[in-house]
């Protein structure tokens, strides 16, 4: 069985900074076990 | 070796009874002849699969990518009833064993598929069926809840598979090489497909029939065209999309939780088929994700759109949702094609739909 993730999360405040990378983090690298509670990425809490 | 003995044998009385009775003797030799050779044969097909599976695991410790590759095996898929066989396994399962064979039943599926026995919630003997041990609750604190507010949290236990900013195009990689669209994983009447195609109608400043009005017709389109034209709008990417691709192993916890706080609003059940999801299938079939069975859970959380898609498997298509225990998906279909437009529902009240915390139970994955 397999789940999709497709989500907004926060991005840069700086409009038109087309080059700044989105807040959000993932916390994973792809092949990673993950279980059920653990932290999948993070954002910076404005 | 019994079969070499019995040849000596008969090789033995035929030489010594003048060869009179070859005939005879040479029948028989056909069902134990048909066996070996049905034998050999297996016995070389797991051989190149595990030297298959061996040179891939190299060269993946190398650090290349794996491409897609179709193959004849996943052609051949297409054409097994894997739907009935999938029920069929589901009810073989749902079988109540006598309550002495259980832990011997689940300790075996633990050993073959490496589940971890000491964090179910009840001992082995207290569930009826490998079906029930199969979706089993966890003993309380077994799974904590990353206490970062600021943290999106894994909905399953999985493997993670691909991850990643969705950019123009709105494509995900099932593997490199073979892409498909978001809106077509989820539904062409998601909110996000309708949000994006707002943004469109507001910049290009047209007057154009209302996407809903679209997607009724397109639905179809999506299902049938190839994947170079499943993307309805590849020239609108919305930022701050990201997805995240979860893989179950047989073996792992098969509930699915809340990542966020969020509110659900819609569902959307896609009926498809039921192909195999592990990672040998993810390089040969196209669309995997896209043709499956599959329920798709929308709605908005603090930061946003979010939709999580839960996708069957062979044998695992059942997907039962505690937020709506009606839902049946993998049922028996009366319609030949595959490509049915999904049933929505829209959860009440309309706007709000059915809030969910963080950690929260949300679905899981069933035999059947």
């Amino acid at each position: 069985s397999t789940v999709v993730l497709v989500f907004q999360a926060p991005i840069p405040k700086l409009a038109g900074d087309k080059s700044a990378s989105s807040e959000f983090k993932f916390s994973v690298g792809r092949g990673d076990r993950i279980r059920v509670g653990e932290p999948l990425g993070r954002w910076c809490d404005s | 070796t019994s079969f070499l003995r019995k040849v000596q044998t008969t090789q033995y009385r035929a030489s010594t009874n003048g060869g009179g009775s070859s005939r005879s003797e040479g029948n028989s030799y056909l069902v134990p002849g048909a066996t070996m050779a049905t034998i050999v044969m297996l016995g070389a097909l797991h051989a190149r699969r595990l030297y298959d599976d061996k040179k891939l695991e190299e060269a993946r410790d190398k650090g290349a990518e794996l491409e897609f590759q179709p193959d004849v095996k996943a052609t051949f898929l297409r054409l097994l009833p894997l739907r009935s066989i999938s029920r069929f396994w589901g009810s073989l399962t749902g079988m109540e064993l006598p309550i002495w064979l259980r832990p011997h039943v689940y300790r075996a599926w633990a050993r073959a598929f490496h589940s971890n026995l000491e964090e179910a919630a009840k001992p082995l003997e207290e569930y009826a069926s490998l079906r029930e041990f199969f979706v089993r609750t966890l003993k309380e604190d077994c799974r904590p809840i990353h206490s970062d507010p600021c943290c999106l949290i894994s909905p399953v236990d999985g493997t993670v598979l691909r991850f990643g900013e969705l950019k123009e195009g709105m494509m995900i990689e099932q593997v490199k090489g073979f892409s498909y669209s978001v809106s077509s994983l989820l539904g062409t009447s998601s909110f996000l497909t309708v949000k994006a195609e707002e943004d469109v109608q507001q910049e290009s400043i047209v007057q154009e029939k209302t996407p809903r009005d679209g997607n009724k017709k397109s639905w179809w389109r999506i299902a049938l065209a190839s994947p170079k034209v499943r993307d309805p709008m590849p020239t609108c990417p919305m930022k701050g999309l990201f997805y995240c691709v979860l893989y179950l192993h047989p073996g792992d916890y098969h509930r699915i939780h809340s990542p966020v706080d969020w509110n659900v609003l819609a569902r959307r059940h896609f009926s498809g088929r039921l192909f195999p999801v592990n990672e040998r299938a993810t390089r040969t079939i196209g669309n995997l994700y896209v043709e499956n069975e599959r329920v798709v859970l929308e709605g908005r959380w603090e930061e946003g759109f979010m939709a999580m898609a839960a996708i069957g498997a062979t044998n695992i298509g059942s997907i039962e949702l505690f937020i709506e225990p009606a839902l049946r998906t993998n049922r028996p279909k009366k319609k030949l094609l595959h490509s049915e437009p999904p049933e929505e529902r829209i959860y009440e009240p309309e706007g709000v739909g059915v809030m969910l915390k963080k950690g929260d139970e949300i679905a899981a994955f069933n035999m059947g």
